[in-house]
C-alpha cells in the first residue's frame, strides 16, 4: 500500500 | 526493524564516520566533493523535519540527530576548517542539473501535496543523485584515495541493504513505499560500476584506485 504520514525509516 | 535495515543504517553511519575521520585526521579534504556533502546535509535536513513532531523510537530519533550532526560537521570541516585544502576547481559538477529535476519531480510525484510530504519526497530523490558530484570528481581526477573508496563502498552498500529491507518488509508486513524503492534502486545502480572497480582494484591491495 502507499505509505504516507508515519515514516519509520531513516 | 529488521537485520537488513539495521545493517544498512550501520553501514550508512560507518560511511559518514570514515569520511569525517579521514578529513579530520588528514586535516585535508583533497579529493572530496564538498558539493556532495552539502547535498547530503540538505537530504537529512529535508527528510528529518519531523524530528520534533513525530516520535517513532529512541533509535530513530537518536540516529536522525547523529546523521544531521555528522553531515553538518563534515560540511563545516570542508568549507570552513580546512577550506584551504578544498580544491573547488575539481568539484565542478553543476548542482542545478540535479536540483531542478529533483525539485520538479518531487512536486509531480509525491504521496500528498503537503509541504512535509513534498520535502520528504525531495530528500528521497535528492539522495539518489547526491553522490554524483563525488563520482564526477573521481572520474575527472582519474583516481581516489583508498579511504574515499571505502567511504563510497559503505555508502553504496547502505542503500543496497535498504532494498533487501524493502523486499523483506513487503513479504512480511506488506509494506511498500514506491517512491523510496524506485529512488533507492536508481541510487544503488549508480554505484554498480564503482562496486566493480572497488572489488577489482581496491580490494586487490592496489591502495589508490586509478580509473582505466
Amino acid at each position: 500500500e502507499r505509505v504516507t504520514g508515519r515514516k519509520d525509516e531513516l | 526493524m529488521n537485520i537488513f535495515r539495521l545493517a544498512g543504517d550501520v553501514c550508512h553511519l560507518v560511511a559518514i564516520i570514515i569520511l569525517l575521520l579521514k578529513i579530520w585526521r588528514s586535516r585535508s579534504c583533497a579529493g572530496i566533493s564538498g558539493k556532495s556533502q552539502v547535498l547530503f546535509a540538505i537530504v537529512f535536513t529535508t527528510r528529518y523535519l519531523d524530528l520534533f513532531t513525530v516520535f517513532i523510537s529512541p533509535y530513530n530519533t537518536i540516529m536522525k540527530v547523529v546523521f544531521l550532526a555528522l553531515s553538518y560537521a563534515t560540511v563545516y570541516l570542508i568549507y570552513m576548517r580546512f577550506r584551504n585544502t578544498f580544491n573547488s576547481e575539481n568539484d565542478s559538477f553543476r548542482l542545478e542539473f540535479l536540483l531542478v529535476p529533483v525539485i520538479g519531480l518531487s512536486f509531480l510525484e509525491n504521496y500528498a501535496f503537503t509541504p512535509l510530504e513534498i520535502l520528504w519526497t525531495f530528500s528521497i530523490f535528492l539522495e539518489s543523485v547526491a553522490i554524483m558530484p563525488q563520482l564526477f570528481m573521481i572520474t575527472k581526477t582519474g583516481e581516489a584515495e583508498s579511504i574515499t573508496t571505502h567511504y563510497l563502498f559503505f555508502l553504496g552498500l547502505y542503500r543496497a541493504l535498504y532494498i533487501a529491507n524493502w523486499v523483506w518488509r513487503y513479504h512480511t508486513e506488506g509494506f511498500f513505499d514506491q517512491i523510496a524503492v524506485v529512488s533507492g534502486v536508481v541510487q544503488t545502480i549508480f554505484y554498480i560500476d564503482f562496486f566493480y572497480l572497488y572489488v577489482t582494484k581496491v580490494l586487490r591491495g592496489r591502495g589508490k584506485m586509478t580509473l582505466p
